[in-house]
């Protein structure tokens, strides 16, 4: 489910970390004139940008997510029932939660990556917000892809599951498998 | 182009594009 998927995303740390820098933006480049008009206060901008970027998002990860089944539909990953139950092991659940951080950060950074270059292209008069794009070295710091990554590479390391062992070499050729379709 | 249209509910925050 997509849209719970970026809800979850967004409500994670770094996911509120974007949410605040769009609230800036927002407050930043809203027409004050309008705003009276419209009987808007500053502080309802962030609360409704986020519903927004939410809503986009989820649309843009369904249409991607279309476009990527279809294709592994048409070139079924022969190992896929195997991968699938071993999601069953104990180990391979503590992974998967453990990356949790790190798929939401790659969800974010996806959506406002996206939404930011489409408001430069199509002359939306909205300053940036990926943290990439303006160069924001302290939002980029909250992003916990690199350090979720390190401490699953050590778990990985240390762990004697032969369950776990064998979801990372089939995850790693349905990666691949994925990409060349 | 996953965002075409975005432009008209970020209008209604009062953000002008063009």
């Amino acid at each position: 489910d997509k849209a719970m998927l970026v809800r979850e995303a967004f409500a994670s740390p770094y996911g509120k970390a974007l949410t605040a820098e769009l609230g800036k933006s927002l407050r930043a480049s809203a027409d004050p004139a309008c705003l009276t008009d419209k009987a808007l206060t500053a502080d309802q901008l962030e609360p409704r940008g986020r519903d927004i970027v939410i809503t986009w998002g989820t649309r843009m990860l369904d249409g991607a997510f279309a476009l990527i089944d279809r294709q592994t539909s048409d070139n079924p990953f022969a190992s896929a029932a195997e991968l699938e139950s071993l999601k069953s092991s104990a180990d391979v659940k503590r992974y998967l939660a453990m990356e949790a951080p790190m798929r939401q950060a790659k969800i974010l950074d996806l959506i406002f990556e996206h939404f930011d270059r489409y408001n430069l292209i199509s002359r939306v008069r909205l300053g940036a917000v990926s943290p990439l794009a303006t160069g924001n070295e302290a939002l980029l710091r909250l992003n916990p892809a690199d350090a979720t990554e390190e401490k699953l590479e050590e778990f990985a390391g240390k762990s004697r599951s032969k369950a776990l062992k064998r979801f990372l070499q089939l995850s790693e050729q349905a990666g691949a498998a994925q990409a060349a379709s | 182009t996953f965002f075409k249209g975005v432009e008209t509910d970020l209008a209604e925050l009062c953000i002008r594009s063009g």
